[in-house]
Order: structure tokens, then C-alpha cells, then sequence
């Protein structure tokens, strides 16, 4: 555990509660990709499942259980509790265009052949696509609420702050999992256009809207 | 090591 890699993970944590604050305070889903959401509680579910098979640390542990759970109750509130508000207009991105080719290559691409080996890389592929959904939706209307755009650069960095985890980890522990740093990569590069809309307009006290 | 089979990391 070092520095970088314990704000990342409450950068996540930070994250999942702005996002179910948004939607239970505003007692809307408004703005919100529900496929996004999907996605994500289908990673946790199959990064996580070792918490039946392996206890690391209470941490570990801890952590594991807030991010299955909440990812849960956030699908809930957007697809039972508050469906009426549900965007689904928006939210057309078509999700089998990124399970699909992702699940192929946790076949082809990972460290070892065994089921839960392969649910993990699965996990790890999926979440570094997992927010075009919202993404996409975003350049859909043009805008994004400033709460959500909050809880999109909390999400955002919690993997940057990973990248800098893992040259930390390179460095003084001679640690280096190539799986999940091309795909921290790539998940930190999707929000690089978002970052700079997010800092040059919401920084600056305006809604984030994007340019026409 | 090239990679953690405990997986530790979120």
C-alpha cells in the first residue's frame, strides 16, 4: 500500500457515493448511464468473487464489499426505485460491442488459464471501457450535470492515481502487472477529453456543456 | 514478480 494507490482507492470511493448522492438527493437518475452502471457492477461482480476463496487483509476486504454493494444499490435506484427518471433516450450505446470483443481477449490475453484468472482479466478489460456508455450519452445531450461531471473526475482519477501506484510499485517493489497497466492506460486516456472540459469549465464555476 | 495472483489491488 502506498500513498498513490490508497487516494485512488478513495478517489473510487468518493466517486460511487457522489453518484448515489446525486441520484437519491435529486430523486432522479437524470443524465446517468444505466449501461455504464451495468458494467460496472458486472466488474466488480466477477473481479471480486476470490472474496470466497482468498481474505487478503480487512481492507481488502472491506473495500471489495462497499464496491459490490453500492454498485448494486445504484443499479436499484436507476432501474427500480427511480426507473421513471431513467434517460434510456440517451443511453444507446450498444454494450455487447464492448462485453463481447472484451471477453474474447481475458481468453486470449491474460496470466493464467484458469476460470477465475479469466473473470478477473474479463473485470479488468471491461472496466477500462465500462464509462463510454456515459461517455457517448454525454456527447449525446451536449451537457452533464455538475454533480455528475464531479463524480466522472473522482472515477477518473482513481485510475490515474493507480498509473502513478503502479511506477511507484515498478520502482521500489520491482512490481509490474502489464494486464492491468495497459488497461489503466487506457481507461485514464478515455477521460482526457472529459479532464479538460471539466477543468476549464467547471473549475470555472460553469456547467460542462460541450463545445457545439 | 510480473503479476499478483492475490490480486491485493481494487
Amino acid at each position: 500500500m502506498n500513498v498513490f494507490r490508497l487516494t485512488g482507492d478513495i478517489a473510487h470511493l468518493l466517486a460511487i457515493i457522489l453518484l448515489l448522492m446525486k441520484i437519491w438527493k435529486t430523486r432522479s437518475c437524470a443524465g446517468v448511464s444505466g449501461k455504464s452502471q451495468m458494467m460496472f457492477a458486472l466488474v466488480f461482480t466477477t473481479r471480486y468473487l476470490d472474496l470466497i476463496t482468498n481474505f487478503i487483509s480487512l481492507y481488502n476486504t472491506t473495500m471489495k464489499m462497499i464496491f459490490i454493494a453500492s454498485s448494486y444499490g445504484t443499479l436499484y435506484l436507476m432501474f427500480l426505485k427511480f426507473r421513471a427518471t431513467y434517460d434510456s433516450n440517451h443511453d444507446t450505446f450498444r454494450m455487447e460491442f464492448l462485453v463481447v470483443p472484451v471477453a474474447g481477449l481475458s481468453f486470449l490475453v491474460n496470466h493464467d488459464f484458469s476460470p477465475l484468472e479469466i473473470l478477473w482479466t474479463f473485470s479488468i478489460y471491461l472496466e477500462s471501457v465500462a464509462i463510454l456508455p456515459q461517455l457517448f450519452m454525454i456527447s449525446k445531450t451536449g451537457e452533464a450535470e455538475t454533480i455528475t461531471s464531479h463524480y466522472l473526475f473522482a472515477l477518473g482519477s482513481y485510475r490515474a492515481l493507480y498509473i502513478l501506484n503502479w511506477v511507484y510499485r515498478f520502482y521500489f517493489e520491482g512490481f509490474f502487472d502489464l494486464i492491468a497497466v495497459v488497461a489503466g492506460c487506457v481507461q485514464t486516456v478515455l477521460y482526457c477529453d472529459f479532464f479538460y472540459l471539466y477543468i476549464t469549465k467547471v473549475w470555472k464555476g460553469k456547467k460542462l456543456t460541450l463545445p457545439a | 514478480a510480473t503479476y499478483d495472483p492475490n490480486h491485493d489491488e481494487l
